[in-house]
């Protein structure tokens, strides 16, 4: 047995000139989510409570695209989704099309441990949300200033775009200037890191 | 997107991935997180969390594909992560984390860049982002 172990992560697709503040944001975000990890562990708990607290966690902070800070519909809404997987049965739970629901992970481990299902969406998710007790917010709680901007250039640039957050001198004018990398047919400089 | 993959000190091996999906995504779009297999597994082999362009995960169930090449061509983790990231992703951008039963840790991506951070009990840790 090779002891524990445990890897978080808040995305991929960084644009390459974030900002060194907004690097640091994040990484002192993904350390204080990683120290928890490593404290539950050292606690003996199961691998399957610690992925979903990490994951709790990181939904909570609106730094990333989840929970709080998620990406926005076309119609400036939040529909959220999680999953969760106990390896050591292989049990499994989903949901997808979560509005309200403050912790998505949480719902879906739910959906594993208390529904004779494996994946729910949409109403029949926040029905089951609602039978289950779990905590329950107004959709604007999970949406932030930075993404209803990010919704509104996504809409000018007629484009879906990964949620990734991007200083404005990285786009526009600047990225012009500057032939960017390009992702989903995409220049970079369009995506906003998580 | 979000994840986080452990190994307990039992060998027991878990997976969790969240997200709010794609900037102006038409309503009632579903991506790879929730999609056990492509975005998320576990088994008693390992652990995985992807998180990038989920259609392509999508195509290349990339999540399972890292148990699958581990159990059926006998790779270790780091060998499947490579292979899955490497030949699977159909010229999409991705990433994942993974843990193995035996305590390994590892990441990889073919985009510019992902946020993650890792440790084990050995005292290993990283955190970066490029």
């Amino acid at each position: 047995m090779g002891g524990w172990a445990i890897a978080v992560h808040g995305g991929a697709g960084v644009d390459p000139n974030l900002p060194k503040d907004r690097q640091e944001q994040a990484t002192r975000l993904l350390t204080r989510c990683l120290q928890i990890g490593i404290s539950a562990l050292r606690s003996s708990l199961p691998a399957i409570d610690v992925v979903e607290l990490v994951v709790r966690e990181l939904e909570t902070d609106p730094f990333f695209n989840s929970g709080r800070g998620s990406a926005l519909t076309e119609k400036g809404t939040v529909e959220m989704e999680a999953s969760i997987m106990d390896g050591a049965d292989r049990r499994c739970g989903a949901v997808s099309g979560v509005t309200t629901v403050k912790n998505p992970v949480s719902l879906a481990r739910l959906v594993m441990d208390k529904s004779p299902h494996s994946y729910l969406a949409f109403s029949g998710a926040e029905e089951f949300a609602k039978q289950m007790g779990v905590e329950m917010v107004e959709n604007d709680y999970f949406i932030t200033s930075d993404n209803v901007g990010m919704l509104k250039l996504a809409k000018e640039a007629n484009s879906i775009l990964f949620d990734y957050r991007i200083p404005l001198e990285s786009c526009g004018a600047a990225a012009v200037e500057n032939p960017p990398l390009h992702m989903n047919g995409l220049p970079i400089s369009v995506y906003a890191p998580e | 997107t979000v994840g986080c993959v452990v190994v307990d000190s039992q060998g027991h091996c878990a997976a969790a991935t969240s997200t709010g999906g794609l900037m102006n995504k038409m309503v009632g779009r579903i991506g790879d997180s929730p999609l056990i297999g492509s975005g998320t597994y576990a088994c008693d082999i390992c652990a995985v969390s992807c998180t990038g362009e989920g259609e392509a995960i999508i195509r290349g169930t990339l999540a399972r594909d890292v148990a699958a090449v581990m159990e059926y061509k006998g790779l270790d983790l780091q060998e499947a992560v490579d292979f899955v990231i490497g030949k699977r992703l159909d010229k999409g951008k991705a990433g994942l984390i993974a843990v193995s039963s035996k305590g390994e840790v590892t990441c990889r991506f073919n985009s510019v860049g992902m946020f993650r951070a890792c440790a084990a009990e050995d005292g290993y840790m990283e955190v970066g982002i490029w």
